[in-house]
């Protein structure tokens, strides 16, 4: 464990707390995609099966129980309990372009030919593009809730601050995983954008919308 | 150290 790991993880532990205070106290999940939100709930499912083979810490195991639970929390808000306040006209972002063709890629390029591995791959590309749907809905809106585009910094300065992780990892462990780094860098840069908005809007005390 | 290994990471 080092401090880039440790905040990544607070960070997105605190993204996902966000997001379900944001959806508790407002009573709606306008604005929140619920096809990012299914998604992230399979990223967990498939990555962490190996909660039941393998253990790791107690830490290890308390976040990705966290984790799951979380996300499974999130969908009932979305789809059960708030329900009529979910924003389906502006969601239309198609959820099988994103996961055929990373299951097709998690078949091809992975570690090791094994179920796990091939369902752990899996999570590691489909969370990289995941949010796609979620800053789809903002560009169609165009804009996004103060409290949503904290969630959406806080998510994703998680996987920066893991690259962070993974470069001191690489000099001082030898430890060098290439298809968490590639998936891990593209998903920073798909939130590049939404960076460069957030600090010049929303940390300036603005809404966040989008230039027409 | 490349990949397969046990899963530290979340």
């Amino acid at each position: 464990m080092n401090v880039f790991r440790l905040t990544g993880d607070i960070a997105h532990l605190l993204a996902i707390i966000l997001l379900l205070m944001k959806i508790w106290k407002t009573r709606s999940c306008a604005g929140v995609s619920g096809k990012s939100q299914m998604m992230f709930a399979l990223v967990f499912t498939t990555r962490y099966l190996d909660l039941i083979t393998n253990f790791i810490s107690l830490y290890n195991t308390t976040m990705k129980m966290i984790f799951i639970a979380s996300s499974y929390g999130t969908l009932y808000l979305m789809f059960l309990k708030f329900r009529a306040t979910y924003d389906s006209n502006h969601d239309t972002f198609r959820m099988e372009f994103l996961v055929v063709p990373v299951a097709g890629l998690s078949f091809l390029v992975n570690h090791d030919f094994s179920p796990l591995e091939i369902l752990w791959t899996f999570s590691i590309y489909l969370e990289s593009v995941a949010i796609l749907p979620q800053l789809f809905m903002i560009s169609k809106t165009g804009e996004a809730e103060t409290i949503t585009s904290h969630y959406l910094f806080a998510l994703g300065s998680y996987r920066a601050l893991y690259i962070l992780n993974w470069v001191y990892r690489f000099y001082f462990e030898g430890f060098f995983d290439l298809i968490a780094v590639v998936a891990g860098c593209v998903q920073t840069v798909l939130y590049c954008d939404f960076f460069y908005l957030y600090i010049t809007k929303v940390w300036k005390g603005k809404k966040l919308t989008l230039p027409a | 150290l490349i990949g397969s290994r046990k899963k530290d990471e979340l």
